[in-house]
């Protein structure tokens, strides 16, 4: 089951890295760009982990709904990784606006392996096609959330989004998903 | 089978990004470092990719021989990756010392995905344990190498180098199995 394989992968190599170290981050950019209203929503100092469904991921969420738009990188996190000197680690900084027209900041990106997945599911070689694609970015969203739920270094950290493809017609369904997310009670 | 999906993740998410662009990469590193006599084995030019059998993976080589030294990165690479604006993937150079103590350069690394494999044989959760961690490795190489085999953007471009942990006694073992690949005929 590839999807297990690749929760464990994004969770062991990438958020039990990352997430430790987002909230000094984050302080660091808001002290850098010197501003002073942002980052207020009560899930803005957590990653926002976009999983659509149908595996379509844009490299650069913008394409999807014009009311986001790129602010800036969060400064980099360089760690000496498997051979390779200060690999880079860096999220994205995105001005998401509501409906009113006011801006919500969020460091938010897609999984990454889902990438992997809709990438795999292309190639015929790979053993798997796109009936199998669905079910497995299910899988992975299950594994991976009950793999958070156990970490403690994790803990209040992230946000999984799990994205449905059935407003296809709402040309501003990925802004609402992230505003609903980024507003949420815990 | 974990292993079939993370050699699928590194070809599809990593390997198939980096090989088409890395001689470029040498070429600036060597103009910008203006040495003439580097890069001069058959291999150097290629990305070299340890896979140890034991999934034994050092974050920093030289630590594993002192035969073996960090040079310098080659320049970054930023590409726009689902969502994260501009994420670097960059390699790193090593000084090789063979037996007379001539110094070989090389852009040498280990498959990152076994830190994942190694990482979820000792999580009990996971699903798998040190056993079947050796299997896995094997299956990751096998199923790499038929991969790479198919590939057209990455013929040529990089070297595997399966080491096994026979000679555990001899401290220069590393880097006379990668002076081995590097002087190799095709
Ligand atoms: N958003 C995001 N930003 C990152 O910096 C990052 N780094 C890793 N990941 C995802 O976490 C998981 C574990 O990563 P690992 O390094 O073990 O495998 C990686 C690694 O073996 C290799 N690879 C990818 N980027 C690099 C890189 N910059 N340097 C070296 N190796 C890399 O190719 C595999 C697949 O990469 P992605 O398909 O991008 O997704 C990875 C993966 O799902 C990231 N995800």
């Amino acid at each position: 089951n590839v999807a297990h394989g690749l929760a464990w992968s994004f969770y062991l190599g990438y958020l039990r890295l990352v997430l430790p170290r987002l909230e000094d981050s984050i302080k660091a950019f808001i002290a850098k760009h010197q501003e002073s209203f942002t980052f207020l929503d009560r899930g803005s100092k957590k990653l926002l982990i976009l999983i659509p469904l149908n595996a379509s991921i844009s490299d650069k969420l913008e394409d999807q709904d014009d009311r986001i738009c790129f602010y800036d990188n969060l400064p980099n996190n360089e760690i000496n990784r498997a051979g390779v000197r200060g690999r880079v680690y860096k999220h994205s900084v995105y001005r998401v606006q509501d409906e009113q027209g006011k801006a919500h900041d969020c460091v938010v990106e897609y999984a990454t392996p889902l990438l992997t997945l809709y990438s795999m599911s292309q190639e015929s070689s790979a053993g798997f096609g796109e009936p199998e694609r669905r079910q497995q970015v299910l899988l992975f969203y299950k594994t991976l959330q009950e793999i958070l739920d156990r970490s403690l270094e994790c803990r209040n950290r992230y946000k999984l989004i799990l994205l449905n493809d059935e407003q296809e017609d709402d040309s501003h369904a990925l802004s609402k998903a992230i505003l609903r997310h980024l507003q949420q009670q815990e």
